[in-house]
């Protein structure tokens, strides 16, 4: 499903070449629960954000359903985004001025469905992260676990055929952590979702059924 | 040196009382290691802040030094936390237009500190946190760990009496969460700085002298 060549990233800063990425070569199927693994600062968020179609890549291409997303326009790969891809940022990136449930609901807002599913289906998301009677908080008035979960309920309630989730357990204490991978894990075994985690948290990687290791924008044999 | 009694916040969500801390009684002594643990929602942000002296209480009080901070003016509570306080937000909070070197630097300018020991306090400030090569980064321009780590340098530049770090190695792997934990020790141990961490890392609560369990923004004895 998901195809990556020579991926490789470059940034200036001033006179300085910074090697986020250095000729990633990976292939994901369907099904796939992975874990990429790898120390602070080794490539995790760029290589997630290069695959999610948020950012392009230096060098090399990416293949999603046999699409090269280089060939396409800005407009094509955001369609692409939107119907396929579901993503959870490192910072969560809700919308401040919505509530929760507003916040969930925004990317069911672009496809022909009535109020009322929207609805069920936005209070089903919340229900499965535990945020149920959390929907009318706005991110200020939520803590920095519940507004995590509000981005991982915002990502499912699309239900994309791939997830990208960067570090998403990181502010969630371990019980909350397990409960919403048991959910995750659920939605992949039940409908083939592939997720692509970021992370370093021991839990995820147990869970994954593939653990791929970044160190210094390089895959670790 | 901080002693809070009876300490409660509240909040109003439209009709809904939210009760976030419910009568909190604590005595934090010099040289304590404290972690505050607890699930998502527990309340761990909300006491942070409060003894931080960047929010204010429903109810209680809070003596650091024995004084009762609702005793002052707020511009004597700014002095308070400027010269006692150092702070680690959840969010980082880093200052996106500054570079790691002036975010740093940021708080030694209210002090008449020379400018050639302001860049050597910066400077073994970013080396304690590994990050004496990306002095020059902005925030957008680090990772997610990266920034954690900035704003870690941050509180510790100052060497304040209180570090206050809530969840300071949330987006932090293994090896470098263990790294930056040793150098917080260290400076506990050699200058008797409190610290008072809210976390869920095992890592944090196995360094910690003492764990304070929090429920529904009550202590758990
Ligand atoms: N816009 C940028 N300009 C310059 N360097 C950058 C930029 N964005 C990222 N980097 C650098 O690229 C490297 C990889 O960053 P990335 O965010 O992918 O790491 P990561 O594995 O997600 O780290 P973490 O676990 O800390 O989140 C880092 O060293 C970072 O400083
Ligand atoms: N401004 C606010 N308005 C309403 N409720 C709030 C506000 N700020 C926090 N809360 C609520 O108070 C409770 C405690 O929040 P707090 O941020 O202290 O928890 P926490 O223990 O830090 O959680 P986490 O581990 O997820 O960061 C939460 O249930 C949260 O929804
Ligand atoms: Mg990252
Ligand atoms: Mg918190």
């Amino acid at each position: 499903v998901v195809e990556v060549k020579e991926l490789t990233k470059e940034y200036y800063l001033g006179k300085t070449l910074i090697h986020a990425l250095q000729g990633i070569d990976l292939k994901i199927q369907e099904g796939e629960f992975l874990a990429i693994a790898g120390p602070s600062g080794s490539g995790k968020t760029t290589l997630l954000n290069l695959i999610g179609c948020i950012d392009l890549p230096t060098l090399g291409s990416i293949k999603i359903d046999n699409t090269d997303i280089g060939d396409l326009s800005s407009d094509q790969l955001a369609e692409l985004r939107a119907a396929k891809i579901g993503f959870i940022f490192q910072s969560f990136n809700l919308i401040p001025v919505l509530s929760a449930f507003e916040n969930v609901e925004y990317p069911l807002l672009r496809r022909k469905i009535k109020k009322n599913e929207r609805k069920e289906r936005v209070m089903n998301a919340l229900k499965n992260v535990g945020l149920e009677t959390f929907a009318k908080h706005r991110p200020d008035e939520l803590s920095g676990g519940q507004r995590q979960r509000v981005a991982i309920a915002r990502a499912l309630v699309t239900e994309p055929k791939i997830i990208l989730a960067d570090e998403p357990t990181a502010n969630l204490d371990h019980q909350t952590g397990t409960a919403v991978l048991e959910v995750m894990r659920g939605i992949n075994e039940g409908q083939g979702t592939i997720f692509i985690f970021s992370t370093h948290d021991p839990k995820v990687m147990s869970l994954a059924n593939r653990i791929v290791q970044l160190m210094d924008g390089k895959i670790v044999p």
